[in-house]
């Protein structure tokens, strides 16, 4: 039988940032993004929902060690699109499934969050590929969510074998 | 020089639910994509920003075909789970570029928004990996959306000859 899902992985040294309320026109992803690329920044996940009333939140993760360097980025890109406001959290973790089999990913999708809700951890954060599915999860709760995923995928091996990626 | 972009593609088949207000709390993602794979629905695009006053929108995409049937699902999680509300979209297309060199992705980011800009294209949507960076725009401007894109990464293919994906 197929496996859709090979392996799983987390992150522990990211930090997120969220830029709300960004005017929900074209350009503003590209003044955001411009401006930590400038300062070559690493950026890992981008996600960005869709508006509502003419604003959307674009959120993304940095290493930790960057954080301060983007905050710096994203302020000034706040006052040139007219942003909100700004948040962030450096007490993240980003926990990912990955499986070439996961085209039809709904079943896959269904399974890491009924993981992740069975030891009660919550999921601030989704992205999806066609052969990965990421969650940002409270920095705490790293090992409980990674044990979680690697029983509920039977992937039998102890997390701290895993590299991270 | 390393090539960080290696193509673009687009499926303009695609429709977008969004599930609004769902309580940010363990266990509602779950709920929601249960009640989907039960009804054996292939999801492609999950996007879930961090929530605001305990409750987050979480979107995600199906093909057209199963737009009906999904928003039948999703009507069932809303109540389960005390939503506030369901948007849909069967107006969109998804536009992506992959590269194997995109793991210092903000260059490739802002590049591909800034082509998109240029074009007066609104992002709707947007979700990453380490080889991907997937758009949601309107489905009008699926053609100078995926040509913009690849005139900003120097394809140099006509975007007919793309495989959907
Ligand atoms: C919010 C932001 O993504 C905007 N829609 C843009 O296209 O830049
Ligand atoms: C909003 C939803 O993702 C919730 N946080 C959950 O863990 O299920």
């Amino acid at each position: 039988k197929s496996v859709p899902v090979c392996g799983a992985a987390m992150n522990k040294s990211e930090a997120r940032i969220t830029i709300q309320g960004v005017p929900d026109s074209p350009g503003n992803s590209y003044q955001i993004f411009k401006r930590i690329a400038d300062r070559k920044i690493t950026v890992d996940m981008i996600v960005q929902n869709v508006g509502q009333e003419n604003r959307a939140d674009i959120s993304f993760t940095v290493p930790q060690d960057e954080l301060a360097k983007a905050l710096a980025a994203v302020k000034e890109a706040k006052e040139v699109v007219g942003a909100t406001g700004i948040t962030s959290d450096d007490k993240v973790t980003k926990v990912s499934v990955v499986g070439l089999g996961m085209a039809h990913q709904t079943g896959v999708a269904q399974k890491m969050f009924r993981a992740l809700a069975n030891e009660s951890i919550n999921i601030q954060m989704i992205t999806t590929s066609e052969i990965k599915i990421s969650v940002l999860v409270e920095r705490g709760q790293s090992l409980p969510a990674l044990r979680a995923v690697h029983q509920s995928f039977e992937l039998h091996r102890k997390p701290d074998d895993l590299t991270e990626w």
